[in-house]
């Protein structure tokens, strides 16, 4: 059907990291 | 003096801080970098961009990243497949249809963001299954 969205949730991290600093 | 302390934890916060990001970079509120994506100007603010992204993360945290306010992507990704990505940036949801799968997977690839990659590759892969 056009316009019908299923949404799926995404448990797991959705962006990288920043490292800390050393 | 020992007290026990407390913490009122606001679960709401992290997504409320997107949301008035997210309304800030439409009013074009310190929005303080310009993309050219396939020619078409795309405000943003760059502290959101390097939060969310490895290859803005490698641009704007060098000392020559600091005075660029127009950016454009060269043989980079395209529109189509790069606005659901900024989207998602300030929102933290992806809108993916077969049709543009494989260009948000593209310009994710080109974005480094690796995670947003693998749940397009779910997504081409349960799209491909009967």
């Amino acid at each position: 059907q056009e316009g019908l969205v299923a949404t799926v949730k995404e448990a797991g991290r959705s962006i990288h990291e920043i490292p800390r600093e050393e | 003096d020992g007290a026990l302390g407390y913490v009122r934890e606001f679960t709401r916060h992290s997504s409320d801080v997107l949301g008035n990001l997210n309304e800030l970079r439409l009013r074009g509120i310190l929005t303080d970098v310009t993309l050219l994506v396939g020619g078409q100007p795309l405000r943003a603010h760059k502290a959101v961009l390097i939060a969310c992204s490895g290859f803005f993360y490698s641009i704007f945290r060098s000392r020559a990243g600091v005075g660029v306010d127009v950016l454009s992507l060269p043989g980079g990704p395209e529109a189509r497949g790069f606005a659901p990505l900024l989207d998602f940036m300030y929102t933290s949801r992806l809108r993916l249809s077969p049709a543009t799968a494989p260009a948000v997977l593209a310009a994710a690839t080109y974005l480094q963001m690796e995670h947003v990659v693998q749940a397009c590759h779910r997504f081409i892969q349960a799209s491909c299954e009967p």
